[in-house]
Formats: structure tokens, C-alpha cells, sequence
């Protein structure tokens, strides 16, 4: 474990729980792609799984149920308990363009063909596109709530830490893995657009509104 | 390989 890792976890758990309460205190689950939800649900489960074969620490496995139970906390908010505020006009984002290339992939391109190990493998390729429905709607509808880009904001920071968690690793450790690398750096950059207006708006008071 | 098998980080 390292800081950047910590700080990384520490930010993911921050924007799960920014957006479990957003939508639990507004009542409300407007702006938020219930699309994205549903992939992050389907990221932690298959990555996850490990959670019935190995036991690594009390972090590891408590970290990893909190992520799950969030995650299917946060899905069942929209599209059962907050169902009316759900914006499904403007969440339309073809999520099996996404999930079957990348189901194609993780049996193509994997460290080990097992069963365990592919599902990983889905499970770093889809996390690194997951987020595309909630930016595709946020440009449908031009705008998005403050609340909203906190968490992406802090959704986009974890794994930008990740990022520099993996060159400390490999140069105190020599630990890389080279998959969860590239799916990281696809990620990241799947945010610089939001992190320029994040940081050219939202944090000089504004509203993040995109040109429409 | 073993350390790529066994997947410590979240």
C-alpha cells in the first residue's frame, strides 16, 4: 500500500458516497445516468468475485463489499425508489456497444484464461469506458448539477491516482500490470475534458454548462 | 506471473 493508492481508494469511496447521498437527501436522481450506475454495479461484481476464493486483508475485503453495496444501492435509488426523477430521454447512451466488444476483448487479451481472471480482465476494460454514458448524457442535457461534478470530479481523480500508484510500484516493487495500466490511462483520459471545465468552472463559483 | 494472478488493489 502506498499513498497514492490510499488517497486513490480514498477518493473513489469519496465520490460513491457523494452520490449515494446526493441522490438519497435530494430525492432525486436527475442528471445522473442510471446507465453508468448499472456498468460500475457490473465492474465491482466481476472484479470482485475473489471476494468468495481469497482474503488479502480486512481493507481489501471491507473496502470491496462497501464498493458493492454502494454500487447497488446507488441502482436500485434510480430505477426503483427515485424512478420518477430518473431522466431516461436524455440517458440513451447504446451501453452494448461497450459491454460486448469488451466482453470480446477480456477473452482475447487476458493474464491467464480462467474464469476468475477473464472476469477481472472485463471488469478493468468496461470500469475504463463506464463512465461514457454520464458524460454523453451530461452533453445531451449541456449542463450538470455542482453536486454532480464533485463526484465525477473524485470519481476521475482515483484513477488518476492509480496511475501514479502504478509508477511507484514498479519502481520500488517492480510490480506492473500492464492491462489495468492501459485501462487506466484510457480512463483518465476519457475525463480531461471534464476535469478542464471542472476546474475552469465549477471551481470559480460557476455552473458547469456545456456549450449546447 | 503469480503476483499478476493475485489482484491486491480494489
Amino acid at each position: 500500500m502506498n499513498i497514492f493508492r490510499l488517497t486513490g481508494d480514498l477518493s473513489h469511496l469519496a465520490a460513491i458516497i457523494i452520490l449515494l447521498l446526493k441522490i438519497w437527501k435530494t430525492r432525486s436522481c436527475a442528471g445522473i445516468s442510471g446507465k453508468s450506475q448499472i456498468l460500475f454495479a457490473l465492474v465491482f461484481t466481476t472484479r470482485y468475485l475473489d471476494l468468495l476464493t481469497s482474503f488479502i486483508s480486512l481493507y481489501n475485503t471491507s473496502m470491496k463489499f462497501i464498493y458493492i453495496g454502494c454500487a447497488y444501492a446507488t441502482v436500485y435509488m434510480i430505477y426503483a425508489k427515485f424512478k420518477a426523477t430518473y431522466d431516461g430521454n436524455h440517458d440513451t447512451f447504446r451501453v452494448e456497444f461497450l459491454v460486448v466488444p469488451i466482453g470480446g476483448l477480456a477473452f482475447l487479451v487476458n493474464h491467464d484464461f480462467s474464469p476468475l481472471e477473464i472476469l477481472w480482465t472485463f471488469s478493468i476494460y468496461l470500469e475504463s469506458v463506464a463512465i461514457l454514458p454520464q458524460l454523453f448524457m451530461i452533453s445531451k442535457t449541456g449542463e450538470a448539477e455542482t453536486i454532480t461534478t464533485h463526484y465525477l470530479f473524485f470519481l476521475g481523480l482515483y484513477r488518476a491516482l492509480y496511475l501514479m500508484n502504478w509508477i511507484w510500484r514498479f519502481y520500488f516493487e517492480g510490480f506492473f500490470d500492464m492491462i489495468a495500466i492501459v485501462a487506466g490511462v484510457v480512463q483518465t483520459i476519457l475525463y480531461c475534458d471534464f476535469f478542464y471545465l471542472y476546474v475552469t468552472k465549477v471551481l470559480k463559483g460557476k455552473k458547469l454548462s456545456l456549450p449546447a | 506471473k503469480a503476483d499478476e494472478a493475485t489482484h491486491d488493489e480494489l
